[in-house]
């Protein structure tokens, strides 16, 4: 089975390409207002963390960035046992953001917090 | 105190470790009044932090301030009446006490405005450093003005002994009245100037390290 899939494999990306459901990177700002922080965190007043989601594919392909072992739970979920989960949708790189606080003494504080922001998507 | 703090609406659930590093930061309930921030320096941080980052908070990698952390530490003073005529002298403390281990000191510099405008006259002042037991006090000299006005004092090598770090920094503000004399408006006091901590976070994070405690000076 995983032969034919490899072998088809032009034709299965051309059926399954551009469905809405695929991981992929998704756009939510928030602001700290929303998550009650807004009372000592003085900047930024929102930001964009942005999540995954998505069905992950059958057959991962190279942009998802899967690990060896996602590609292989992926056709152990689909060709051997189904109790077996199919790989995620989740970040795979992240970016800073810098944050402006006032601490508990009246000082403030500048921040560069690392990987507040999802960039990509993977499927592990 | 590292209690737990309420968080807005937050479940109660097993802390999570960025909810634990915030809370360790936070001043407390949302009803916690942030007094002592304000004005100057207040003002001074938040053009920082406009360079520094966009109205998301990424950071301008064109900007890059060559750090991730600069810490602001407000000036205690002893009270007092600091006017003696046309002088104005203020003694200041600055309580470098419970720096989180993971934070290491790049560079440290005093913010103040070395001219200001009050009424019908004009305040010149200076900074002086006050080291404990020695009479003499050395008169810093800025190292670098920007076009608001500031004037910033290099003072990492008295926040610096050896392999140590100083508990505490001592400085007197000193500043003139120039121009017409009279009047018999109370006059204006200058704001203290504030300490900048340049510092570079090891741990880059929101997590806490393990049960480690805030560092103790000497």
């Amino acid at each position: 089975d995983t032969g034919t899939l490899a072998h088809d494999l032009p034709n299965y990306l051309r059926e399954h390409r551009g469905e809405k459901s695929d991981c992929s990177l998704r756009p939510f700002p928030v602001s700290f207002a929303q998550l009650g922080w807004d009372h000592w965190i003085i900047a930024p007043h929102r930001y964009n963390p942005r999540y995954c989601k998505g069905t992950c594919p059958h057959l991962l392909r190279y942009d998802y960035h899967a690990p060896n072992h996602a590609v292989v739970q992926s056709f152990v979920h689909q060709l051997v046992d189904a109790s077996v989960p199919r790989p995620s949708c989740v970040p795979y790189r992240y970016s800073p953001i810098s944050v402006l606080m006032i601490e508990r003494n009246g000082g403030i504080l500048y921040k560069e917090y690392e990987n507040m922001i999802a960039e990509s998507c993977t499927c592990r | 105190n590292q209690s737990p703090l309420p968080l807005g609406s937050l479940p109660a659930v097993p802390t999570l470790p960025l909810l634990q590093a915030l809370q360790m930061r936070a001043p407390g309930s949302p009803g916690w009044q942030v007094g002592p921030a304000s004005g100057q320096p207040l003002r001074y941080m938040l053009n920082l932090y406009r360079r520094a980052a966009d109205r998301e908070g990424r950071p301008r990698r064109s900007r890059s301030l060559g750090t991730n952390t600069i810490r602001l530490v407000q000036a205690s003073s002893n009270g007092g009446q600091p006017w003696a005529g046309r002088w104005y002298l203020q003694a200041l403390t600055y309580n470098l006490e419970g720096q989180p281990e993971a934070e290491h000191l790049l560079r440290a510099t005093v913010v103040y405005l070395p001219s200001l405008s009050v009424a019908h006259s004009r305040l010149l002042c200076t900074l002086e450093l006050v080291v404990a037991g020695e009479a003499p006090r050395v008169l810093l000299s800025p190292t670098a003005r920007s076009r608001h006005g500031w004037a910033e004092v290099d003072v990492t090598p008295y926040l610096v002994l050896g392999n140590s770090s100083v508990g505490s920094l001592a400085l007197r503000h000193v500043c003139v009245r120039a121009g017409r004399a009279g009047g018999h408006d109370a006059p204006v006091a200058p704001g203290h100037p504030f300490l900048l901590l340049y510092l570079n976070d090891t741990q880059a994070g929101l997590a806490p390290p393990a049960a480690e405690p805030h560092r103790r000076r000497r």
